[in-house]
């Protein structure tokens, strides 16, 4: 059972994450046909520069977060960034678009210059987080797990994080027990994609060094 | 490290700030 103080939590945390999405001016430009490679290259920029903004603006809402030590809020968000925006991306992705959106968007991302090495793990992240037919309240807490996880680097006082994040752990765990009954491994397998999102992590170092080359 | 340098400074302005402004 959720107590009235969790579902305040989710309540919370789901409408700063409803609130905070990319700019649709700047979306609308990800949908147009046309665009050259460099055209391309600078949209994308631009978006990791939105993505990013919007990112620290939802976190901003996870109570507690901004009590936290200054510098340790920033080492949080420089440390999940990257996870926290394929998480978003992802479920973007999964969520049913307009006909023929998925295919502009797939076929931007696979033209923009980055390596087929890199891209196959990416879609296959974006196709496994689909597979699970989150709900919006099970996006917005994992969101807020992975961006409250003590082990980032250069954060000074990691219990202050784990205090954070630890009753969002609890409240998701229940939420899944509760929308997914006969689905007893469900919360576990939200874990498990954290656990991906690390990997895609590593892949994403290495692809930006090969993508500047480029 | 450097490449780090331009997403901390925007994680440092939106932090500090506020995104409609």
């Amino acid at each position: 059972e959720i107590s009235k103080e969790q579902q305040a939590l989710i309540k919370l945390i789901v409408d700063a994450y409803k609130r905070h999405q990319i700019p649709q001016d700047i979306t609308k430009k990800l949908l147009q046909e046309q665009y050259s490679a460099e055209e391309n290259f600078l949209l994308l920029t631009e978006m990791a520069t939105s993505q990013v903004q919007v990112l620290v603006e939802f976190t901003k809402n996870i109570p507690g977060f901004l009590s936290l030590d200054h510098e340790d809020q920033i080492a949080l968000l420089k440390g999940s960034a990257v996870e926290a925006m394929f998480l978003r991306s992802a479920q973007v992705f999964s969520r049913k678009m307009p006909s023929g959106h998925t295919e502009v968007l797939e076929e931007r991302v696979r033209k923009s210059g980055i390596s087929e090495e890199f891209i196959t793990p990416m879609f296959n992240f974006y196709k496994s987080i689909g597979e699970l037919h989150m709900i919006q309240e099970e996006q917005a807490l994992l969101s807020a797990i992975t961006i409250l996880s003590p082990d980032r680097p250069y954060v000074k006082d990691q219990q202050a994080v784990e205090r954070l994040q630890e009753p969002m752990l609890d409240v998701l765990r229940k939420l899944c027990a509760l929308q997914h009954p006969l689905e007893p491994q469900y919360f576990a397998r939200l874990l498990g994609r954290l656990t991906e999102l690390r990997t895609l992590n590593h892949y994403h170092t290495e692809m930006l060094a090969s993508w500047r080359v480029n | 490290p450097a490449s780090n340098l331009g997403l901390e400074d925007i994680i440092r302005k939106a932090l500090m700030g506020n995104l409609e402004e």
